[in-house]
């Protein structure tokens, strides 16, 4: 799932 | 990170820089939409909020900051500093008309319904069409200054670069977030006339002036 994936992108 | 990305960066940083610098050294900001910079200032405070709650790397939260900095900085110079030079009567786009559905849109539309993510899809809504305003005033005034043009070109080059690492990522890394891909390519979209009259007119020398 995304949110469990820090949002690395700016 | 791959080099889509971080020239992406670059080049948003770039841009970012042009228009804060141009606006300082010629002390004027005719011909920009201060509408559009308050948008990219409404874009960075609910994107970067997070800069609260999670640390990701040096090179992030600074970015982050820098980006807060200049749009707050820019918004600053054009209804403060140099309120004087602004073009109030050719920045007129409805900006409402571009919040409100964005602000519906991203309650509907996201991947998680927690305020920060609802925060952050807002963000990257509002980001595909906060230049509308700034391509609107152009069109009005009939011309841009080759500054502004190449301020526009690195803003619009950025999202495009993105969209290769979005490609890259998910060939690579199995990873993709259709909410980042799609309003990225609505935004990118919004520029592809200007580029084409950037590098018809401007790369030739020529000064941008419409129609074309």
């Amino acid at each position: 799932e995304l949110d469990d994936i820090e949002k690395d992108e700016l | 990170m791959n080099i889509f990305r971080l020239t992406g960066d670059l080049s948003h940083l770039a841009a970012i820089i042009i228009l804060l610098l141009k606006i300082w050294k010629s002390r004027s900001c005719a011909g920009i939409s201060g509408k559009s910079q308050i948008l990219f200032a409404m874009v960075f405070t609910t994107r970067y909020l997070d800069l609260l709650t999670a640390y990701i790397s040096l090179y992030n939260t600074s970015m982050k900051i820098i980006y807060i900095g200049c749009s707050y900085a820019t918004v600053y110079l054009i209804y403060a500093k140099f309120k004087a030079t602004y073009d109030g009567n050719h920045d007129t786009f409805r900006v409402e008309f571009l919040v409100v559905p964005v602000g519906g849109l991203s309650f509907l539309v996201n991947h998680d319904f927690s305020p920060l993510e609802i925060l952050w899809t807002f963000s990257i809504y509002l980001e595909a069409v906060a230049i509308l305003p700034q391509l609107f005033m152009i069109s009005k005034t009939g011309e841009a200054e080759t500054i502004t043009t190449h301020y526009l070109f690195f803003l619009g080059l950025y999202r495009a670069l993105y969209l290769i690492n979005w490609v890259w990522r998910f060939y690579f890394e199995g990873f993709f977030d259709m909410i980042a891909i799609v309003a990225g390519v609505v935004q990118t979209i919004l520029y592809c006339d200007f580029f084409y009259l950037y590098v018809t007119k401007v790369l030739k020398g020529k000064k941008l002036s419409l129609p074309a």
